[in-house]
């Protein structure tokens, strides 16, 4: 455990209860896409699946948990609780194009082909492109709530984190994981748009909304 | 190669 893994690790925290806080608080899920939050919902559930056949650490397990219980509650404040409030008419992006390409892609290029990997590493694929049913609503109601441009910051920077720890973990023990890297990079790329709007505007206190 | 190694990471 390096400190950029763990600033990762935590960045990810920061961004799912950023979240959650901002719909339980303000009693409403509008401008959040609920079809990102379901996809995220799938790719904990798939990946976290070896907390059923192996122990890691205390940290690891919680961690694990924590990230699992937090994706549900969000899906059901969304779709259950607040749904009134969820602005279906813009979350129009076709989950389709993605959950069916990353699963083929899983089965044909993975670490092992065996259940559990393959849903692994369909974890991992599709967490690279989990975002862009969000950043397509965005794009389409041309602008964000500022909270929710911090959940987007932290969610970005988390996977940017990683990717410094795994070249740490490359140097310093030989570690390298070319699936979780590539879909990694993809994943930060997708990001950068969007980093150099929240630089740009929203750190200078301006609402992020982008020209007609 | 160990699987179990990239589960380690969140």
């Amino acid at each position: 455990m390096n400190i950029f893994r763990l600033t990762g690790d935590l960045s990810h925290l920061a961004a799912i209860i950023i979240l959650l806080l901002k719909i339980w608080k303000t009693r409403s899920c509008a401008g959040i896409s609920g079809k990102s939050q379901l996809l995220f919902a799938l790719v904990f559930t798939t990946r976290y699946l070896d907390l059923f056949t192996s122990f890691i650490s205390l940290y690891n397990t919680s961690m694990k948990l924590i990230y699992v219980a937090c994706s549900y509650a969000t899906v059901y404040l969304i779709y259950m609780k607040f749904k009134a409030t969820y602005d279906g008419n813009h979350d129009t992006f076709r989950v389709e194009f993605l959950v069916v390409p990353v699963g083929g892609l899983s089965f044909l290029v993975n670490h092992d082909f065996s259940p559990l990997e393959i849903l692994w590493t369909f974890s991992i694929y599709l967490e690279s492109v989990a975002i862009l049913p969000q950043l397509f609503m965005i794009s389409k109601t041309g602008e964000a709530e500022t909270i929710t441009t911090h959940y987007l910051f932290f969610l970005g920077l988390y996977r940017a984190l990683y990717l410094i720890n795994w070249i740490w973990r490359y140097y310093f023990e030989g570690f390298f994981d070319l699936i979780a890297v590539v879909a990694g990079v993809v994943q930060t790329i997708l990001y950068c748009d969007f980093f150099y709007l929240y630089v740009t505007k929203v750190l200078k206190g301006k609402k992020l909304s982008l020209p007609a | 190669e160990d699987p179990k190694i990239h589960k380690d990471e969140l």
